[in-house]
């Protein structure tokens, strides 16, 4: 099973 | 004073298109070097970028940076409005809590103005380094949108395999499973029908097919779009926007549980 990550686990907060 | 005027207003129209089945609402950011948007759909796995440069607008003033949130629903009535020949001028006084879309007839006979309300946004700005990408994939767009809407019909996951000989596209679910493998094409009359690959290190990742489909609403922009991956980091598919700039999607890969 495949699990969705977010797409904040991979760019910084400004 | 914020001021923009497109002659045609179609790539509006479109650029709203590519963006609303991802997003309620966006904040549209005006500077002197034109118009950005950055914003995550609803369940943060993705990420939409556009980027309007001015010169690409026929007429474009922005005295001071300016923020209009924008409600999508409203704003693609508004844009409902609009004839595809239509020119269109966007105005907002600084500071406003308004932003006015004003259409005119190419004869101009017919000139219509409707004033939107602005939102106020509590928008996450999210810093997108450099990257080097292992694959980067060229292929007409309207090629991508049918591999996307194909293999959704097997499975909720698309696996894409980038390597040398070519890109393949693979889904399996209930029904069976789906394999779709694309060549570097060889020689081509258009260069729009071309498939490119340029690689560095062959890359495997799955990505969910919901937000690849909303992903190909912006065909319409573009006649080619470009995919790049490289290992454990998001995908990015562009789509350029003629003389203005690019809208790109970035996409969270699904990792084994």
């Amino acid at each position: 099973k495949n699990k969705q990550q977010s797409i904040r686990n991979f760019f910084k907060k400004k | 004073m914020f001021e923009a005027r497109l002659v045609q207003c179609s790539m509006l129209k479109k650029v709203l298109e590519a963006i609303k089945e991802l997003l309620n609402e966006a904040t549209f950011d005006c500077s002197d070097a034109g118009i950005q948007l950055q914003a995550m759909d609803n369940s943060h796995v993705s990420l939409v970028s556009l980027n309007l440069r001015s010169d690409g607008f026929d007429k474009y003033r922005c005295d001071r940076n300016l923020s209009m949130g924008i409600n999508l629903a409203s704003m693609t009535k508004i844009m409902k409005c609009a004839g595809n020949d239509d020119v269109l001028t966007i105005k907002a006084q600084d500071n406003a809590d308004n932003v006015m879309f004003m259409f005119e007839s190419q004869n101009q006979e017919k000139v219509s103005d409707y004033d939107m309300k602005l939102i106020n946004l509590d928008q996450e700005h999210l810093g997108i380094p450099e990257t080097d990408y292992s694959c980067i994939i060229k292929m007409p767009s309207g090629e991508f949108a049918r591999i996307c809407r194909d293999l959704s019909q097997f499975g909720e996951s698309v696996v894409i395999s980038c390597t040398k000989e070519g890109v393949k596209f693979s889904a399996a679910g209930d029904v069976g499973a789906a394999n779709i493998k694309l060549a570097q094409t060889a020689n081509v009359d258009k260069e729009e029908e071309a498939v490119t690959i340029e690689m560095q290190e062959p890359v495997t990742l799955t990505f969910a097919c919901r937000y690849l489909n909303s992903f190909t609403k912006a065909t319409a922009l573009s006649p080619q779009v470009q995919l790049s991956m490289s290992a454990d980091v998001p995908l990015v598919v562009e789509y350029k926007i003629g003389d203005f700039g690019h809208i790109r999607y970035y996409l969270a890969p699904k990792i084994e549980e």
